[in-house]
C-alpha cells in the first residue's frame, strides 16, 4: 500500500 | 484597529467552508496588504494557503498587523447565520481578544446582526513555501475537477493523476473495481472557462489519498477554474485564483514502500 508523505519533508519550518 | 468590509459575506463563508474538514484552528493574519491564512493539517499531509488582498474588500483598515486565531467550527457557526449577499464587517481591536462580525442585510437595511467570537492563541508552525517550477500544469473548470474526484472517490481510497502532453487521466482502484476519467486538452473557442489547458514538459503521475483530494475540491464554488501543478516526488499545488487573491492547497503525494 502506498504511504502518504509528510509535507514537513518539503517545506522548511520558519 | 482592524476593520474590513466584504460586500458579500458568502466569499468568506465559502473560504471557511472549504477548510472545515481538515483544519481545526487557524490564524488569519491581517496586515496592510490584506488577510492571509496558512495552515497544515494535523497529519502534515495537506497545507492550505489563502490570501485575500485589500482589493477584495469594499473598505479595509489595518493599523497594525495582527493574527486572529479562530476555531473554524465556531467561525462557521457565525458565518452560517448570514445571507449570502449580506455585507460583512469584521472588526478587532489591536490588543483585544474578540473578533466582531457584523452582518447587514442588503434587502432589509433595518436588520443588523452582530456576533463576537473569542480569539484563540494558536501556536502555529509557519512554513516557508519554496518557489517551485512545475513540469506539468493542468487547468480545468473547478466543477469538472470536483465531479471527477467525487465520482472516483467511490471506487478507491487513492486517486492517481497522470498528466501527459495530450491529456490528463484520473484513476482510482479499489475493492469493487476500478475507474478512470480522461480529459483531452481542448480549447473551447469563446468559452475559455470550460477549456482544458495542459502544459506538460515532462509526463508525471502522482497518487493521492482521495480523502485529501476531496478536501481540495470543496473550494470549487470560489472560482470557475482550478490549476493542478505537478512535478515528480513533490507536493501537488492546487490553486484557485480569486478576484483579489488566491486559495491554494499543497498536498503530499503517496509513495510506494
Amino acid at each position: 500500500t502506498p504511504i502518504q508523505n509528510d509535507l514537513g519533508e518539503f517545506f522548511t519550518m520558519v | 484597529m482592524f476593520e474590513a468590509k466584504l460586500n458579500e459575506a458568502s466569499v468568506f463563508k465559502k473560504i471557511v467552508e472549504s477548510v472545515k474538514d481538515g483544519f481545526k484552528n487557524c490564524n488569519f493574519d491581517c496586515s496592510e496588504e490584506g488577510i492571509s491564512m496558512e495552515s497544515m493539517d494535523d497529519a502534515h499531509i495537506a497545507l492550505v494557503s489563502m490570501k485575500l488582498g485589500v482589493e477584495a474588500f469594499s473598505s479595509y483598515r489595518c493599523d497594525r498587523s495582527i493574527s486572529l486565531g479562530l476555531n473554524i467550527e465556531s467561525l462557521l457557526k457565525v458565518l452560517r447565520t448570514a445571507n449570502n449577499n449580506d455585507v460583512l464587517t469584521m472588526r478587532a481591536e489591536d490588543d483585544g481578544d474578540l473578533l466582531t462580525l457584523v452582518f447587514e442585510d442588503s434587502s432589509n437595511p433595518d436588520r443588523i446582526s452582530e456576533y463576537n467570537l473569542k480569539l484563540l492563541n494558536i501556536d502555529q508552525e509557519h512554513m516557508s513555501i519554496p518557489e517551485q517550477e512545475y513540469t506539468a500544469t493542468v487547468t480545468l473548470p473547478s466543477s469538472e475537477y470536483q465531479r471527477i474526484i467525487r465520482d472516483l472517490t467511490q471506487l478507491g481510497d487513492s486517486i492517481t493523476i497522470d498528466a501527459a502532453k495530450d491529456g490528463v487521466r484520473f484513476t482510482a482502484e479499489g475493492d469493487i473495481g476500478s475507474g478512470s476519467v480522461s480529459l483531452k486538452a481542448n480549447t473551447n473557442v469563446g468559452e475559455d472557462e470550460k477549456s482544458i489547458d495542459i502544459a506538460v514538459e515532462e509526463p508525471v503521475a502522482l497518487g493521492f489519498n482521495s480523502k485529501y483530494l476531496t478536501q481540495t475540491c470543496k473550494a470549487a464554488p470560489l472560482a470557475p477554474r482550478v490549476s493542478l501543478n505537478m512535478c515528480k516526488r513533490i507536493p501537488i499545488f492546487i490553486s484557485y485564483k480569486l478576484q483579489a487573491g488566491h486559495f491554494s492547497f499543497f498536498l503530499a503525494p503517496q509513495i510506494s514502500e
